[in-house]
């Protein structure tokens, strides 16, 4: 007989700590110090900070299975009120809303005390002193597994006798540096070279010291925290949003969503059939999920699945089953005016055509904004064009970054890369660097979408035989990248991503065919 | 300033649904469909019952982007006191033993529970009659994401008219059968081809039926639930094992752990320098890190990792750092009766060396019995070769069935298999064939411990030249695979579970250069 039982988020990463990526002892010792860096990061840049991060990794004397990490960073500090929650309680986070950052799980810093707990008993130590503060926090604690609450052993406090804010947090844990040497150096060097305004200071185990110095001052743009865009909004979101608020809907809508004003709410609730003053609390589970797909509108990738799956014999039938809201004349009539006959069978639409139909169908659906670009915090061509420049010194470099897409409420940006021939060395698939909001991501290549898209490409193409000396960087950034786990080494395959990607890489690739032709003319030119 | 918040584990895999396998619409059909079908197989199989599955997903025929898969059962059934946790509240689990099932995490129904509310607002209907049961049970619910708790909206019971047993789940979500179509198909396929002893019926959108019918009436040995092992152990899993108890220390170890007899208990408890009487609560948190190490014992990947980064000078000195259990003058003898110099430098050890060194010290710490292999259900070689026979008709396969194995305190076993020539297709890399906890792995094969190893394989060693007609299968099967995303599609590179994989592939593929040689000199011999 079954023995039921319920686990805590804190057993739960505990007990499954790969999930997390701390599978082995040097995957572990990576993870820990990613966990730290980020979270660094995130507490300057996204706050107007110019970063200086001190990251070292000492092997223990009387042990050599363990290290300790210890990273300082001049961030915006932790309240001590919230310190014990965010080091010791799974689940918890100040980054749950729609803003850019580097963390989004709230989970991190607390797999790395877990697994230090777990292999070495050790406590996670935090020193803190938040910006505006006149005192220095100091905090001794380790998790309690089966309650997901912090146990504090020791805790003090001190007046600051100097001008510093920021956070210094160490743990203990069991590690493997020889195995996760490479791997660490080449997570921090491509770190510092996309954020040239930080300086990055780090010591080894061997007491290797690594110094990357600050060659910008001037900091991007901090992305600021954003209302949802109705774009692929989830009933679930949609309900917590209406279920909150005896108000009327349409105003309820209009101030909780970005990218919509009053008329677009009004004609949104027109099509789903709902009362403008119906208060908000009232609407019945069918109407919200109505309105969800109104408010949704249509995507391309949503017409290009319905011609694969529709039933419907005809493509005026097929477009009516995806309740376009029109009537069937003006479909029947925006179908005529794109020569395309409505009783044709759907499954013998072109590509071309399904983009047709699609911008004449965006037109009849309530005008929604694009996603505002204020939340998010690109990298921009000329950090990554400067990045790929002094790394590899390459004869020809291109960098593109698109403009601000949609996927499931969340806005995000696709940014990417070509580097070719001079320094780059020659291989058989191309070199991917990927990063998602900014984050240098090692690990699962080829699980990742960007190398789906780029297993797709046709080389010749774009005049390009390999092996070749190319790189192509990619860099995803979102209010929330779709990771394919929370150890976040690879972006999951979301439609609307991939496509970005797809459509970013080409046009790229063929920035650098026009180059190699250029120059295969004008090397033709010269033996002439 | 920050705004800091705790989430529901219902709420972070609501909003994290890519990190549990949902990250499109096509992938998350596969996904749901997946997760049920391991809750049925669970329930049969590990139950002493033949399986008979029926699976069916309909297309919704007033919105096609909608489907609604049903899967019903023949197993244990769910006892009504249990289903509405069981299916609405995340990380609630009958798993959370050690015993090798499919199921692990206590999220799997949950996930498409949840990923079902979101897009398409949707109810899981679930119909159940326990073995034991004169009833039958209903429940319509959803999942309340901020509380994790289940709300249910219908619920009945009525007197069983026939004798009937198991259970039957329906959900309706977003999905994209023609994008799903082929994993599902494999997946399924792949299944029945490992578990011959199932009858799975499938309907699918198209109203394709595919029946795969029980070729063997025999069900294999089912996985009893075990103790914890002592290798491997971590701090936090002791702790909780001896915080529960006022009883002498040498009690509570002796009966909470499989593999030790009372001899070894009170050799580790020396070694540790810990009273055997002492009460279990009392132990220190200093004292339960060392007992953690002496019952872990020393692994050849400890040994390994010592020789690299010690930073003693010597071979004797690497050893008393890594606090073997033993005198310095026994180390001593131990290296002389192997002839390697105690103070020679750790880095010129061999491989051979380390192998001779760790048997020698094996010897030195409590004698701790292999781990059991009851909590397991391996294949076996027959199903493995009889299915790849069956599938391809190859020329020549080799299965290979390890030894059971501990890592972290769980016991595992890996099992390969090479099927060479005949049916097999030629290609450039090798086909890998996955399975875990006899679950077939569709995605992200690069990214799997499986393919880390292949990639390392020089195939020349073993008369084979790329393109080829080679198959490889794996499958490991543990109390806990270590996956490294909860939507269990490839798995980690633990050391011991890497190392085990590699030795087997290793030897299938010297069963395979065996029979290629001896094909060669039979072809040799017949033209002269
Ligand atoms: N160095 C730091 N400076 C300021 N705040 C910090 C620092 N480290 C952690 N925090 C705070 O602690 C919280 C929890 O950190 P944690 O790494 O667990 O989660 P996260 O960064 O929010 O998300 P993720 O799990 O994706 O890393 C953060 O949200 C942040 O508010
Ligand atoms: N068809 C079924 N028959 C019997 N019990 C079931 C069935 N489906 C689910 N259960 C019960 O519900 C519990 C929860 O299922 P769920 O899939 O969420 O988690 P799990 O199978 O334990 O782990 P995982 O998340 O790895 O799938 C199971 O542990 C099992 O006890
Ligand atoms: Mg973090
Ligand atoms: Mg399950």
């Amino acid at each position: 007989i079954e023995k039921f039982k319920e686990l805590s988020p804190a057993q739960f990463f505990a007990r499954y700590r790969e999930v997390a990526g701390f599978s082995n002892p040097a995957r572990a010792l990576y993870q820990a110090v990613r966990e730290l860096v980020e979270n660094s990061l995130d507490a300057t840049e996204t706050h107007g900070i110019l970063p200086d991060i001190k990251i070292a990794i000492r092997q223990s004397i009387d042990n050599p299975r363990f290290y300790t990490i210890t990273v300082e960073d001049n961030g915006i500090g932790i309240q001590p009120q919230y310190v014990p929650n965010a080091f010791c309680k799974v689940l918890f986070s100040s980054k749950y809303v729609l803003r850019q950052t580097r963390g989004m799980y709230g989970l991190g810093i607390k797999a790395a005390v877990l697994y230090a707990q777990m292999t070495a008993g050790s406590y996670v130590e935090v020193i803190t002193s938040p910006v505006n503060s006149t005192r220095i926090y100091y905090f001794k604690m380790k998790i309690d597994l089966g309650r997901n609450e912090p146990l504090i052993f020791e805790r003090g406090s001190w007046r600051k006798s100097r001008e510093w804010h920021g956070t210094i947090v160490s743990l203990t844990l069991e590690g493997d540096w020889p195995r996760a040497k490479q791997k660490v150096f080449e997570y921090i060097k491509r770190t510092a070279v996309i954020t040239p305004y930080a300086n990055i200071v780090f010591v080894s185990p061997d007491e290797e010291l690594v110094f990357f110095k600050r060659s910008v001052e001037k900091l991007p743009q901090p992305p600021l925290e954003v209302k949802p865009h109705p774009c692929g909004v989830d009933v679930e979101l949609l309900k917590e949003i209406l279920r909150n608020s005896s108000e009327p809907v349409i105003n309820v809508l209009t101030k909780s969503f970005q990218g919509v004003g009053v008329r677009a709410v009004e004609e949104a609730l027109k099509i789903a059939s709902i009362e403008p003053s119906k208060p908000s609390l009232k609407l019945t589970d069918q109407e919200i999920v109505k309105l969800a797909a109104v408010l949704k509108g249509i995507s391309i990738d949503a017409l290009i699945r319905a011609r694969e799956s529709t039933r419907a014999a005809t493509v005026i039938d097929m477009l009516i089953e995806l309740e376009v809201p029109a009537t069937k004349d003006a479909l029947t009539k925006l179908l005529n005016d794109l020569n395309i006959d409505p009783l044709s069978n759907p499954r013998s639409l072109s590509d071309e055509a399904i983009e047709a139909i699609y911008r004449g169908i965006a037109k009849l659906y309530p005008k929604i904004r694009p996603p505002s670009p204020k939340a998010l915090s690109p990298l921009g061509e000329g950090i990554i064009e400067a990045g790929l420049k002094k790394i590899f010194n390459p004869e020809f470099v291109k960098a593109i970054s698109r403009r601000p897409r949609v996927y499931q409420g969340h806005s995000f940006i696709v940014e990417v890369a070509v580097a070719y021939g001079g320094g780059v060395p020659s291989s058989s698939e191309p070199t991917l660097l990927r990063y998602a909001n900014k984050i240098p991501l090692l690990y699962d290549e080829k699980a990742d979408v960007s190398w789906k898209v780029i297993e797709r490409i046709n080389w010749e193409q774009y005049n390009i035989t390999m092996p070749a000396p190319l790189i192509i960087l990619t860099h995803v950034c979102s209010t929330k990248v779709p990771f394919k786990g929370v150890g976040k080494e690879s972006v999951a395959d979301v439609p609307e991503v991939e496509r970005e990607l797809s459509l970013a890489i080409k046009e790229a690739l063929r920035a650098l065919r026009d180059h190699l032709v250029r120059r295969m003319k004008e090397e033709l030119a010269k033996r002439k």
